[in-house]
């Protein structure tokens, strides 16, 4: 299944929410 | 190790290794671990969102990992 430009846009968004919630544990492990 | 409990990285590995673009559905994640009580997968699902190891795709039941793509 192919998805449509605004599902495509709103992973990309989950993804880089994601990211930066990775970035903040890893620097209060710090 | 990785911090995560044994569960945790189980979950974790089965939504790497999924490679389509809607990533993992938890239907499919539940049949892949046999036997596991759904809470418990669910609990771990959430753990591994908020620390940021994986995201939702296509609706809040499809997950991709933010490590290794």
């Amino acid at each position: 299944t192919s998805l449509t430009e605004e599902q495509k846009r709103k992973i990309e968004e989950n993804r880089q929410k994601a990211l930066a919630r990775r970035a903040e544990r890893l620097a209060v492990q710090q | 190790t990785n911090g995560l409990t044994a569960h945790q990285s189980q979950i974790l590995n089965l939504i790497k290794s999924c490679r389509g673009t809607e990533g993992m559905a938890f239907d499919e994640l539940r049949k892949r671990l046999n036997g596991m009580n759904v809470n418990t997968i669910k609990q771990a699902v959430e753990f591994l969102s908020n620390e940021g190891h994986i995201y939702s795709t296509v609706d809040d039941e499809h997950y991709k990992s933010t490590d290794g793509d």
